[in-house]
């Protein structure tokens, strides 16, 4: 099993579809800052649904939501699409491809409300389904699989206690 | 509960020496308990002897030296519960050239059995990849991204020189 | 009391906008407080737009825009009490090659008042000092200097390859 | 008024004599992780005379002194002396150059007891005087002409009413 492809749509800076395809092995992905490397990772986690979106640096989802930049119109919804080869059949779905979609779309009646949509391989679904599908794959948010920038400095500056709670959370 | 956790410990640390000693050429590190009959009346120390050195509480090492132990931690605790993919995001920024290549070196060598995918700046890092993609920002605050890049292509500032295929 | 307080602000404020631009390239920045009228019973906000995008809280900016913000608020409160000497260690550590660069020039044209020595691994701020010292660990634990070294000396990783003068 | 000299003995990993000149303009220090270019920093500090030996990393002063590293003796005391250039008198002393010097001893009779000297031109000091006579040359332990490694990410990291808190102290 691994990650194939990533399509974002309105997703922070990527205010173009824009469709990143990942190989097998060891990828880097370099660039100068603000150019949008975290983003990706951001994407990856909208995905899998972490408990809190400060983890995605917004004060709220919407934050997530393309802004226009210096010169466009803002976008009403960000989508974000993650496509996994499943050949191994390790996420628990009889098909060589599963593609998670997630979707937030600024209500059109009141801009404060937004509504959050998840989809496999297209068809409607929700956030336990991810949880227990990326389960089976041991891909989550909370793991620490995915090390985001300042986590480093994170755990050298955190407290004897905390450090002893990560093994907690584990065991 | 306790003896879950002296479990997971156990082995997290049986990991954790083993990495940090490929992450320091010849250093040695380990995970204590404070309070090994109560773990959870106490926390977790990490001691670290880098090579040539006394052993020192994490709080006393360097910058460098600090990230690396962190780093060596985090891949621990990976190591015990292995996953098929991984995001590793600039976490060599703190590193010289050889310690950076150290650890680009130990994810090269974990890729054959998982995807790795690393955000990094440093040329030590790129060197080892099997693929590199280039990001920059368009004028219109529009992430653009350049597909795969040569080594040679990316300037020392990091940026794109020649969008590849 | 609040009177001294909005007028130290003011007076950050200012140099804090200006050097901004000068470190981002046509970005813009600046200091808020959040409660102007009683300005101890709220915080100071730092908000930030760089070029090409909206204006942005210091929490939604990349790591290297922080981080850049936060260097320019330290060189607006440095530049409101003037000092004889500054030391700066790896504050260029999250910088790409072109804000490495901007950072130590600079720190270059603040170097004909004031004396600066800053610590940094990183190439684009060696090739702007007067003088470069390179320090290293011997195999006894104990740090050597190797006095004036060129940039030619310095490898990637850092390490210095011949000891000069 | 510029630093002209640091001269280190025992302290940290300075386990021998070593003087380091400066010149006045910009001087880069470059070297691998952990070969010492912070404890060149921490030295300064030191004998400037912060209100904490955390800004120090050290538990306690004497945990600045030379511990022999792998296969050496540990040192009994550390010493470290600022020589500045005071041609343009801006130190209210009467002398072209100005040596400040601080010492730490561990007791001989007990190994947890320690004593702190301090010098001013050889003649014996305190740290009250070393703090009127660098007030007047605007160099002070606290003041954020002394940028240590982690500054940035603090000042990042930190909650908008401590950022406040900055300008009450310059205030
Ligand atoms: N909703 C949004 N709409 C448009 N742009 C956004 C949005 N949210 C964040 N951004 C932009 O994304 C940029 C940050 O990108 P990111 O954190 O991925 O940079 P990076 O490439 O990781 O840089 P660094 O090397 O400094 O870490 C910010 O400058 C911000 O302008
Ligand atoms: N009392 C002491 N005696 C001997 N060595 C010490 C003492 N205190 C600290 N050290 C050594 O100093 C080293 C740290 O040096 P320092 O923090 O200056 O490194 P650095 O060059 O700044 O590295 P980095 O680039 O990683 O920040 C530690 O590895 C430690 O072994
Ligand atoms: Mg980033
Ligand atoms: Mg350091």
């Amino acid at each position: 099993m691994h990650l194939v492809e990533i399509h974002l749509e309105n997703f922070k800076s990527f205010g173009r579809k824009t469709i990143l395809p990942f190989e097998p092995g060891f990828t880097a992905i370099t660039g100068p800052n603000g150019s949008g490397k975290s983003n990706i990772g951001d994407a990856i986690l909208f995905v899998l649904g972490p408990k809190s979106s400060k983890a995605l640096r917004a004060g709220k989802l919407t934050d997530l939501i393309y802004n226009g930049g210096n010169n466009r119109k803002p976008a009403s919804y960000c989508k974000v699409t993650l496509v996994f080869d499943n050949k191994d059949r390790i996420i628990p779905i009889d098909d060589d491809v599963v593609r998670l979609t997630r979707l937030v779309k600024i209500s059109p009646a009141d801009k404060e409300q937004y509504y959050s949509y998840f989809y496999v391989n297209g068809r409607s679904s929700n956030l336990a389904e991810f949880d227990t599908l990326l389960a089976h794959a041991r891909i989550s948010a909370e793991g620490y699989n995915l090390v985001q920038q300042g986590d480093i400095t994170r755990i050298v500056s955190m407290s004897k206690i905390d450090r002893r709670r990560i093994l907690d959370g584990i065991a | 509960k306790t003896t879950g956790l002296l479990k997971v410990f156990e082995a997290i640390n049986i990991n954790f020496q083993r990495i940090f000693a490929q992450l320091s050429i010849h250093g040695e590190a380990e995970l204590q308990l404070e309070n090994p009959k109560k773990p959870f009346e106490g926390g977790l120390n990490i001691k670290a002897r880098p090579k040539d050195k006394k052993v020192l509480r994490l709080e006393s090492l360097s910058g460098g030296e600090k990230s690396l132990t962190a780093l060596a931690f985090i891949f621990a605790i990976q190591q015990y519960q292995p996953s098929p993919f991984y995001l590793l995001d600039e976490v060599d920024m703190f590193l010289d050239g050889v310690n950076a290549q150290l650890v680009a070196e130990n994810v090269k060598a974990n890729s054959t059995t998982a995807q790795f995918v690393m955000v990094s700046l440093r040329h030590a890092t790129l060197k080892q990849a099997d693929h590199i993609y280039g990001v920059t920002m368009q004028s219109n605050g529009i992430t653009d991204v350049v597909g795969h890049v040569n080594l040679s292509d990316v300037g020392k500032e990091g940026h794109i020189t020649r969008g590849a295929g």
